[in-house]
């Protein structure tokens, strides 16, 4: 454990109740991706189902079952009290819809989850059931917050907290970067390609947001996408 | 490389 990753977590707990806090504040779930959460709540399930067999230490136990259900309570919260407030045509992926007119998943189904599924099938790093799992998660949790960001490019603007969520997030996978550098230098058989090269790509997606959002900040405007 | 050691991190 080292700084960079103990800031990181903090921010990745927060982007939960963040989250949580803004839709129970206004009793509305308006501007955030149900798909993104779900995306998410697949990631943490996938991931963490070493809770069942093994212990790393007390922290990532607790930290795991909170990532888990504050997705699911934001999830079901989406699903039931806050559902009359989803943004589902802005939540639309190119091509969702299309097949033979329903199911709602099929962009992200086609586009995102299948995907990483055939490339945890060949990069992975034991080829059993928990380690193709462990894969997926990591390649899933990169592109996860597309939904996300696909919604607020067309919408151009979002709410201060859904805003403040997304640079959480974002923040928090910049950290890790940080902390993957600091123990390739002090730990001596540190060697995580599969996680770095994800994780680099995640990161990436919220370059263009962090640039909006910090004009914002600056110039103390309203942050707007442009197009 | 064990599994502790390849997945100790969120």
């Amino acid at each position: 454990m080292n700084i960079f990753r103990l800031s990181g977590d903090m921010l990745h707990l927060i982007s939960f109740l963040v989250l949580m806090y803004r839709m129970r504040g206004q009793r509305s779930c308006r501007g955030v991706s149900l798909k993104s959460q779900i995306l998410f709540l697949i990631v943490f399930c996938c991931r963490y189902l070493d809770l069942f067999f093994s212990f790393v230490s007390l922290y990532n136990t607790m930290m795991k079952i909170f990532f888990i259900s504050a997705t699911a309570t934001i999830v079901y919260w989406m699903l039931t009290k806050y559902r009359s407030s989803y943004d589902m045509d802005n939540d639309k992926l190119h091509g969702d819809g299309s097949f033979m007119g329903h199911l709602p998943p099929h962009g992200v189904l086609g586009y995102i989850i299948v995907p990483c599924f055939l490339l945890a099938l060949i990069w992975n790093e034991g080829f059993e059931a928990f380690e193709i799992l462990w894969a997926f998660s990591i390649y899933l949790e990169a592109v996860a917050i597309l939904p996300q960001l696909f919604m607020l490019q067309k919408t151009k603007e979002g709410e201060a907290f859904t805003l403040l969520y997304i640079f959480c997030v974002g923040a928090y996978r910049g950290l890790y970067i940080i902390n993957w550098i600091y123990r390739y230098f002090t730990e001596k058989h540190y060697w995580q390609p599969l996680v770095w090269v994800s994780g680099v790509v995640q990161t990436l997606l919220y370059a263009d947001f962090f640039y909006y959002y910090w004009i914002a900040l600056r110039d103390g405007a309203k942050f707007q996408l442009p197009g | 490389k064990s599994l502790l050691e390849s997945h100790d991190e969120l």
